[in-house]
């Protein structure tokens, strides 16, 4: 574990923790893709199923590959399993009328079918497990797609909404370091996949993080883009 | 092994 992976993890749940926020805070979850959100809870589910894994040996009393980072990461996949469950279903139940339903147009097929055929083909082993977790690495990197195609209709965000956005774009590219960081210092650590996939998340918020950073610089609550 | 890099994160 070194300082970058730490951040990473911690702005990404910070990223939750700013959405939840807005969202009771406002009671609304206007600008908000539904689309982005529910492919995150797909993503989380079918990267942590290993969490069953876990809870047999808990449950067999086989603690001894349970370390310290095992116990982290669990309690960060749980976190982040009920954090991305509880955002779907506040914005289908109590703010369901504030919703951007109409402007949230991406065809999710359109991501979900491409990153099902490249899991299939590229993947490290050609197991279930190993397939949907290669997926779901495939598909975070691209899920933000139609949030960002919802900012651009809207063409400005609230500041919440562009702190959540930049938190959630933020912790992909700490990661990038963090790869980098454990290339250099690990023997043998290296995973192609992950690095390419989270190279091209961390581009996608490319423009986002340009408009944000001139918006953080200028002193403006809302990120506007220009017309 | 390979299906263990990168499994150890989030």
């Amino acid at each position: 574990m070194n300082i970058f992976r730490i951040s990473a993890d911690l702005l990404h749940l910070a990223s939750f923790f700013i959405l939840i926020f807005k969202m009771k805070a406002t009671k609304s979850c206007k600008g908000i893709s539904f689309k982005t959100q529910l492919m995150y809870t797909l993503v989380f589910t079918c990267r942590y199923l290993d969490l069953f894994h876990v809870l047999g040996m808990m449950i067999t009393f086989n603690f001894a590959h349970i370390t310290g980072l095992t116990l982290y990461n669990t309690f960060m996949k749980i976190l982040f399993l009920a954090a991305s469950y509880y955002i779907v279903y506040l914005m289908r139940t109590e703010l369901k009328s504030t919703s951007d339903d109409a402007r949230d147009t991406f065809v999710l097929w359109h991501i979900l079918a491409p990153c099902a055929v490249l899991a299939l083909i590229f993947n490290a082993q050609f197991t279930i497990l190993e397939i949907l977790w290669t997926f779901s690495i495939y598909l975070e990197a691209v899920a933000v797609m139609p949030q960002l195609m919802l900012l651009i209709e809207t063409g400005e965000a609230d500041s919440l909404s562009s702190h959540y956005m930049f938190a959630v774009g933020g912790y992909r590219a700490l990661y990038l370091v963090n790869w980098v960081y454990r290339y250099a210092t690990e023997p043998y650590y290296s995973n192609w996949i992950a690095w390419i996939a989270g190279f091209v998340q961390t581009a996608l918020f490319g423009d986002f993080f340009y408009y944000y950073f001139v918006k953080i610089m200028s002193g403006d609550a809302a990120l506007k883009l220009p017309t | 092994a390979a299906t263990e890099a990168g499994h150890d994160e989030l």
